[in-house]
């Protein structure tokens, strides 16, 4: 039965996007079937692979509205990724956006009877969530297992950790009882700048074992996942970006098995 | 008399705090008076001048909450910058973020009335908004004269300056006619990314006048300013990214002149 885990900060930019993009084709590219969901109505998600919502009729925007089968919303990322299948947002205009925010806020669990009917073929579902503690990351919150933080490794984005927290307790306490934390990962660790190794020690320092060991460094080759329109993995193996997203896939999976 | 400016962009981290707090600053050290607005209920641009909300007993929460006059939510940042004041968010818990929307989304010309007290007091007023394009950013586009979307250096953001566009152009049609673009700003352009020039090529072929000359180097000396809760120009003037915000300050002063 698979994980449902949403990838979560109200800091903007901090690498959600990227994290779902490159750690879901390194878990799928270790034999697990893993589904990618794209929650941010930017459709940061979607431009990562290309997906235009003129190619893909239904997306999460269709299956909130029309409850169709959420099959019907699931399409193969690439030959290449056999085990890597996406939900596209397929928000095109401002106005398909007010409706889905609408959808999400009259009935907050109607993603999680969307999401419930393919869990059991994946072995991992990464929700990517824009840069908001409401909908749709309150939805996500209520829906999943597990929640996974990037922090980028910088002053700014460290402040934003506590909110992150709060909100997941109160979801964990109305909703969502097995809500748990999947784990707080460093990201764009800049080894030019004098403050990374103290950043890194006050994150280890406050949020202990919920860290991963695996750090992501600053790497300008994971800046183009979306120009070249797949996960670095596919387009630049050697990189330090694919090496690191490789190490925390390998973390995460021997984590799961108990070593 | 002032004018008011809002920072914009549905895409996270791609500068807008930074902006408000460097361009601001450097603005307010040509001799000319200008007032930052905190908007995003993260309260980036407060914790950047180390502002607590347990300080000022009194920030844009309480304006829009209690009437109260809005010289009481205004603050000067630093002695070493006498013409830069502040109006914090003042947002400390979920609970306060959740009657901030509220207070908002009942009374959208409210943030505009609050300001149009202070306007004449300032040359420049910068509104840093959150990323996204709901309120409060929608209120603020009501508010404002124009509005500055910095656009980071990479592929990512490049595709979400559309929204801003269809969003700005509805506010205007709706709501606020005078409504202009201030500019569009360059931020963390990495000499080392092989994507830099092309970026900058297709963002000014796009855009074309409406980008500033002046473009924002990646410099991790920016990302210092939450920790040393002062303005790049007050610890470091030498660095690229002062330099590069000077000479902005410059750019939009001349502009300004007519020159
Ligand atoms: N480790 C990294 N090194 C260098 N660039 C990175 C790294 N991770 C992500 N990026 C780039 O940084 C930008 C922000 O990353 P991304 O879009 O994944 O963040 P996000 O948290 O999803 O943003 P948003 O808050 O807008 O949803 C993107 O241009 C991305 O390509
Ligand atoms: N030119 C730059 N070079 C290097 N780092 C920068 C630069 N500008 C900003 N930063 C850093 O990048 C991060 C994101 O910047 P900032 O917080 O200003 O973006 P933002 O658009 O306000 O983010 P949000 O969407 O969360 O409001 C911060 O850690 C900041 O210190
Ligand atoms: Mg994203
Ligand atoms: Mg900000």
């Amino acid at each position: 039965m698979g994980q449902l885990i949403a990838i979560v900060s109200q800091k903007g930019g901090v690498g959600k996007t990227s994290t779902a993009v490159n750690l879901g084709a390194c878990i799928s590219a270790i034999k697990r079937r893993v589904l990618l969901v794209g929650l941010d109505p930017q459709c940061g998600l979607d431009k990562c692979f290309g997906i235009e919502p003129s190619q893909t009729p239904i997306g999460l925007l269709e299956l909130l509205r029309d409850g169709v089968s959420p099959a019907k919303g699931i399409y193969q990322v690439s030959p290449r990724l056999p085990r890597l299948d996406i939900m596209p947002t397929n928000i095109r205009s401002s106005a398909e956006e007010a409706l889905y925010a609408d959808l999400l806020q009259r009935d907050p669990q109607k993603l999680n009877r969307i999401i419930d009917q393919v869990k059991s073929q994946y072995d991992f579902i990464f929700l990517d969530c824009p840069p908001r503690l409401d909908n749709p990351t309150y939805s996500a919150l209520i829906a999943c297992d597990s929640y996974l933080v990037p922090i980028q490794c910088e002053y700014a984005s460290m402040a934003t950790v506590g909110r992150v927290l709060r909100s997941a307790l109160e979801v964990k306490r109305l909703h969502n009882t097995k809500l748990g934390i999947f784990g707080f990962l460093v990201t764009m660790a800049d080894k030019r700048a004098g403050f990374t190794v103290k950043v890194v020690q006050e994150i280890r320092g406050y949020l202990r074992e919920h860290v991963f060991k695996t750090i992501i460094p600053r790497d300008p080759r994971l800046a183009e996942v979306p120009s070249k329109q797949q996960p670095v993995i596919a387009y630049e193996l050697q990189s330090p970006g694919a090496k690191a997203y490789i190490q925390l896939a390998r973390e995460i999976l021997s984590r799961e098995a108990g070593v």
